[in-house]
């Protein structure tokens, strides 16, 4: 049996919305941790990997570990159905292929339920290296997602240059090319507005910048994002959901031949 | 010029 239940359904939504054009069908770990998945979008490029712990749900009770496969498709149209501040309540148990999404509005009056079938999905796990990194910035998320969307109208790449000064991310496409620099900025009155440099030594990689204006899309689920960059390596853009846990996209980099 | 890696040639099986 499985039963675990948010305060808000909307939570659930905005991180199914942000990762669901990457990965279409994935499978939720569910343990006494918590709910996990990772999935890769099909060209095995980038990864999604989510982790909401235990602790941050109102309720969470996983008897034993259990799989959950779900298209992220059919499980979007039906959380698109919960109010703006009903809270969720997930149900499942192995007897039967369905996970139970209730919604339940805040005077408690409308309580809506909807089942969605569970999927056997094969999919192969990565181990991911808990790895130290070159360089680390962290940014206001609206920053970043204006960044790569700009320069998505000028180039299909981006390479990224962290420098102790700060960093540089340039574009080059038909019609010219585009360089934009951020600073270390610390002095905020608000701390997600901080831009924060941490280099261990320069890095200098290029990515698809489709891959990044998709991450992009979680933007609404944390004002500050960290990019975290290693020569030769994926680039990891991490979304820290307060309280509960993390959406991580992971990307491989362009390789010169 | 570049080609894009895939995810396999940095992490391995889990």
């Amino acid at each position: 049996m499985f039963e675990a239940q948010m305060a808000q359904a909307a939570l659930l939504k905005q991180i199914i919305e942000s990762i669901r054009e990457l990965i279409t069908e994935a499978t939720f770990e569910v343990s006494g941790t918590g709910m996990m998945l990772q999935a890769m979008d099909s060209s095995h490029v980038s990864l999604v990997a989510l982790n909401l712990r235990s602790d941050g749900f109102q309720l969470f009770r996983a008897d034993r570990p259990f799989s959950m496969g779900m298209n992220l498709n059919h499980m979007a149209k039906m959380l698109k159905c919960a109010g703006k501040d009903d809270t969720l309540t997930m149900r499942a148990d192995e007897a039967n292929d369905l996970v139970t999404f209730l919604f339940e509005s805040p005077g408690n009056e409308r309580l809506a339920e909807f089942e969605l079938k569970l999927m056997d999905i094969t999919s192969e796990n990565l181990g991911i290296p808990d790895a130290e990194y070159s360089a680390t910035v962290s940014m206001p998320s609206a920053e970043f997602q204006r960044i790569v969307k700009d320069l998505g109208s000028i180039g299909d790449t981006v390479e990224i240059t962290v420098t102790k000064d700060d960093v540089r991310f340039a574009a080059s496409g038909d019609i010219g090319n585009a360089t934009i620099k951020c600073r270390q900025l610390l002095d905020t009155e608000k701390p997600e507005d901080r831009t924060l440099i941490e280099m261990v030594e320069p890095v200098n990689l290029t990515f698809a910048l489709r891959y990044l204006i998709n991450f992009s899309k979680a933007t609404s689920l944390a004002p500050s994002v960290t990019i975290k960059l290693s020569t030769e390596m994926p680039v990891v853009v991490e979304y820290k959901l307060s309280d509960i846990g993390y959406v991580r996209f992971y990307l491989a980099p362009k390789i010169e031949d | 010029k570049a080609t894009q890696g895939r995810l396999e040639s940095f992490f391995g099986p889990s």
